[in-house]
């Protein structure tokens, strides 16, 4: 009965995941392998991204910088992003049922993570797609936007190679998602027993679903496991490149959702 | 905290259908 329950906790993870992330791991790599049909724009240098922010926005303010088009880009898909990773949270059984100060806690110090997770899905080698704008940014495009912008995602990548190794689909990514959202130890929790709790039901589930999912690798949870560690480092540094482009561009203007989150972040 | 993150607290309460997103 225990593991039925376990199973069932499973299943009602991932049906949240699969209502709540409109792009699947399994969507994009269906259009990242040329199985979709569609291909999607690539944009590779300043004349590509130029044409396909035409065809997006209708016209390009070529009073813009790239650099500050692109930033803009990425924090309009970055508040979608924690949209979504919102609505998942409050479909996970429990999360609901915790004090509205530890819901803000926990999304605060958790989207971060859970978005750069997901992103790791939408990454291979060579670059990342956005398939909301139906486009694939190059890694090599974007390694030659000026500094400190250049710095934003290469890490990411650098993380979603390590990652991508794990090969978790995403009936598994659900539960992973779950547990880095539901973490007992981030700063200011008022009922961080209840949170360990409500993680070790997941941490459970996790646990036998990779059994039968990946019977194997004996080793994935806690290879998986390890992960968690470095996405708290790969979002500590994240937000110390917000900060050293806040210093150094004046045009620049961080979403308020943004703010809040950085805000008193580590 | 539910004040100093207010658009958060919204999107827990309401979702993204907040004016602020």
């Amino acid at each position: 009965p225990h593991e039925a329950n376990l199973a069932s906790l499973s299943r009602l993870v991932y049906s949240a995941y699969l209502n709540n992330f409109t792009l699947t791991k399994e969507k994009a790599r269906a259009i990242l392998t040329g199985r979709a049909g569609q291909s999607p724009v690539v944009i590779h240098d300043m004349e590509s991204l130029k044409n396909a922010e035409s065809l997006f926005l209708g016209k390009w303010n070529i009073e813009r910088e790239a650099e500050l088009v692109m930033f803009n880009r990425y924090q309009h898909r970055s508040v979608e992003a924690i949209c979504e990773v919102t609505e998942f949270a409050k479909s996970i059984p429990g999360f609901g049922s915790l004090d509205l100060n530890d819901q803000v806690t926990l999304l605060k110090y958790g989207v971060h993570e859970a978005m750069f997770t997901l992103w790791s899905a939408y990454m291979n080698k060579d670059g990342i797609l956005v398939a909301t704008n139906n486009s694939f940014v190059t890694r090599e495009f974007l390694k030659t936007l000026r500094k400190p912008y250049s710095s934003v995602i290469e890490p990411k990548f650098e993380f979603a190679a390590r990652f991508n190794t794990l090969e978790l689909d995403d009936s598994d990514l659900a539960l992973f998602v779950a547990a880095i959202i539901l973490c007992g130890d981030r700063p200011g929790l008022l009922d961080a027993h209840q949170i360990e709790e409500l993680q070790d039901s997941i941490l459970q589930a996790f646990h036998l679903h990779l059994r039968n999912n990946h019977p194997d690798a004996p080793r994935l949870l806690a290879h998986a496991l390890q992960k968690m560690a470095d996405l708290r480092q790969l979002v500590t540094e994240h937000a110390d490149v917000v900060v050293a482009i806040k210093q150094s561009d004046a045009a620049f203007a961080l979403h308020p959702l943004l703010q809040e989150i950085y805000e008193d972040m580590y | 905290l539910t004040e100093r993150h207010k658009i958060l607290h919204k999107l827990l309460q309401d979702g993204s259908s907040s004016p602020d997103i």
